[in-house]
């Protein structure tokens, strides 16, 4: 559900 | 989603919150930085281009609009508000913007994984946020009697970023390919930048006084 990066956070 | 990360998402909230409940009860915006919120709302802006092309997920997308409106009230208060606006330390909060971003955004275009309109902007937004905070830390030295809502608002934003420090540690034991070098670099520069107000934040609290920083 989440991709591996960083651009999942906020 | 892990703990520290929802743990670090809720005290940023928390601080947004802290923030616009102070400025709406006591109808003033004494010892907050405009230029720390106007930095914020470029770094909110650059980075949440994605919500045009990318659904992560609702938590994400309600999470980015929530900042994005929060900081965009906060300005309009401070800038607009009839009352509000005339509690701004104006000759205090002189910062110069060009300082911060144009150094952010030459070294985002250095400096970034791919080089596309988006992910620059993004990067920029990442090494953006890591000095955003540096305008209100210079005001607050000016402040004398600094109030108890302004501290903790900057307390809760350090926070904040340790436990995104936190995040990251767990998301690299717990992902195999998580790694995020440029993020973790300017996560710990952010962090960094509080640590001298943790000091006498902790400090006036043990003593019981109230909170000011050395000149």
């Amino acid at each position: 559900e989440e991709e591996e990066s960083g651009h999942d956070e906020l | 989603m892990n703990i520290f990360r929802l743990a670090g998402d809720m005290t940023h909230l928390l601080s947004i919150i802290v923030l616009l409940l102070k400025m709406n009860a006591t109808r003033s915006c004494r010892g907050v930085s405009l230029k720390t919120q106007e930095l914020y709302a470029v770094v909110f802006v650059c980075r949440y281009l994605d919500l045009f092309t990318n659904f992560i997920s609702l938590y994400n997308t309600v999470m980015k609009l929530i900042f994005l409106a929060s900081t965009f009230t906060i300005i309009y208060w401070m800038r607009f508000h009839k009352v509000i606006r005339v509690t701004y330390d104006r000759e205090q909060d002189t910062f110069r913007y060009q300082f911060l971003v144009l150094p952010c955004l030459v070294l985002a275009m250095v400096l970034n994984s791919e080089f596309t309109v988006m992910e620059v902007l993004w990067t920029f937004s990442i090494y953006l946020e890591a000095v955003a905070i540096l305008p209100q830390l210079v005001l607050l030295q000016r402040t004398n009697n600094i109030d108890n809502l302004t501290g903790n608002y900057v307390f809760l934003l350090g926070s904040y970023r340790a436990l995104y420090i936190l995040n990251w540690i767990y998301r690299f034991m717990t992902e195999p390919n998580y790694r995020q070098y440029l993020v973790w670099i300017s996560g710990i520069v952010q962090t960094i930048v509080y640590i001298d107000f943790f000091y006498y934040y902790i400090k006036s609290w043990r003593n019981n006084e109230k909170l000011s920083l050395p000149a």
